[in-house]
């Protein structure tokens, strides 16, 4: 299964993951 | 024969230039006329086809979604006490799952397979970060980016159109009457007063405790003023926005009952997003009218068979609608990914469209074989997986608005890492 996200962000939205990074639910996937 | 083989040397030299420039603009034009092959219906949507290598054409002619649901049956069974902790045990070692964070200590509990793979884990095994935006599940970070022209970027040089994973129409397209976002709501929404349960009326903006006109910078708290807080005690509503972010706002002054408690619940997500999305409900749900300032981003999260499979909200939102495209059931693993075009569009997936303190925000939880069946928590109307003689065409969908789910906010609230649905076996 997966799950897709879309959104609006402003345009200095940065991810704070990698491709093929493991992630644990409420980790940080990017911030403002 | 053999002697020519064996004997003769090779000699290499130079194809002359005109026969290179041949080849390079005949493969520029290969690449630019199967950039333009989009197929299209009658109302200029686009018409997802199944396109990949030959494993993939052989997949799509297996019944995928009765083998599903033949898996989810089969899983659902009840095992037998004695052998629920061997073979649990031997299911979390086969694809690493960790047991000890299972709310469950006593294995014997979970009745089958399918009840142990839709476990939930103990409280605080998952700290929330304090960033925007959180991991909505466990799993594997498969893509990310932002999103251009439209289109979603599946892997490298293969993207797939943005309007057919949400079901966004295009401007000229004819829309269902049940997609109510048009221009006039924003001016609607911009000043208007709510009545509140006790039939007092009080103006969004004093709820959210904002000045006039907002600030863009709002981000999770604001300054509540002292009108504001006396029009909504004395509406029996929760203080506006009195509290910092992700904390609960004190509904103590909140009359009692399961409505006092949705509006705080309301009043909490609404701390969080901030004023801001309120004014731009509207303009939020288009790619077509994204702020200045603002681009649209994409990430996708794959869930290994080990893993946790209950999703939660991501960041502090309201869901207005969700759109159920009944479609196969590919498997999405990383391989599959790679192969086959359009497999986010082309599978079973839930849309949950909606708006965050940025404009736009959309979850769409995608299905497959193993795993077709998409639980979301606050809508018991939703069934995914089930059978049918002859499933809809692909792209077309069903519609739920979740407007009455809340007075206030027009939408189900979310506070962020709230639990709101799941994946289950079949």
């Amino acid at each position: 299964s997966t799950i897709v996200l879309i959104f609006e962000a402003p345009e200095d939205f940065k991810f704070s993951v990698s491709t093929g990074q493991k992630v644990k639910v409420g980790e940080a996937l990017g911030d403002v | 024969l053999a002697n020519a083989w064996k004997d003769t040397p090779t000699k290499w030299y130079p194809l002359p230039v005109f026969v290179g420039a041949l080849v390079l603009t005949a493969l520029q034009y290969r690449r630019r006329v199967t950039e333009r092959e989009v197929h299209v219906d009658e109302n200029g949507q686009e018409v997802v086809r199944l396109k990949g290598p030959w494993q993939v054409h052989v997949l799509g002619a297996l019944p995928l979604r009765n083998m599903s649901r033949l898996w989810g049956t089969v899983n659902s069974m009840e095992l037998p006490v004695w052998f629920r902790p061997i073979g649990f045990r031997l299911y979390a070692w086969a694809f690493g799952c960790n047991i000890d964070e299972a709310d469950q200590d006593d294995l014997t509990q979970y009745v089958s397979l399918g009840d142990f793979f839709y476990r939930k884990l103990k409280d605080g095994v998952r700290p929330v970060a304090d960033t925007v935006l959180v991991s909505p599940a466990d799993g594997r970070m498969l893509h990310f980016g932002a999103i251009t022209d439209g289109r979603v970027e599946q892997i490298k040089g293969s993207t797939y159109s943005l309007d057919a994973l949400l079901g966004i129409e295009r401007p000229n397209s004819p829309k269902p009457t049940s997609v109510a976002f048009a221009a006039r709501d924003m001016a609607e929404v911009d000043d208007r007063t709510f009545a509140d349960i006790n039939g007092i009326e009080y103006s969004l903006r004093d709820f959210l405790g904002t000045s006039t006109p907002p600030s863009p910078a709002a981000s999770g708290t604001s300054t509540p003023t002292a009108d504001a807080h006396d029009r909504a005690r004395a509406g029996g509503l929760p203080a506006p926005n009195a509290k910092k972010h992700g904390e609960q706002i004190d509904a103590s002054v909140s009359p009692d009952g399961p409505l006092a408690d949705v509006v705080a619940h309301e009043a909490s997500v609404a701390a969080e997003m901030g004023a801001q999305p309120f004014l731009d409900r509207a303009r939020g749900m288009s790619r077509y009218a994204v702020k200045p300032g603002h681009g649209l981003y994409f990430a996708v999260i794959y869930l290994a068979p080990g893993d946790y499979h209950r999703f939660h909200s991501p960041t502090a939102w309201v869901v207005e609608k969700r759109r159920h495209f009944v479609g196969d059931l590919f498997s999405v693993s990383p391989w599959m990914v790679k192969r086959l075009e359009n497999l986010f569009v082309l599978n079973e997936r839930v849309a949950l469209l909606g708006r965050w303190k940025y404009g736009f925000f959309g979850m769409v939880p995608v299905g497959a074989t193993n795993v077709g069946s998409i639980k979301i928590n606050f809508d018991q109307a939703l069934r995914t997986n089930v059978g049918a003689r002859r499933p809809p065409p692909t792209g077309t969908y069903s519609e739920a608005v979740y407007t009455a789910a809340s007075p206030i906010l027009r939408g189900q609230p979310l506070t962020k890492a709230e639990e709101m649905g799941g994946f289950c076996l079949g």
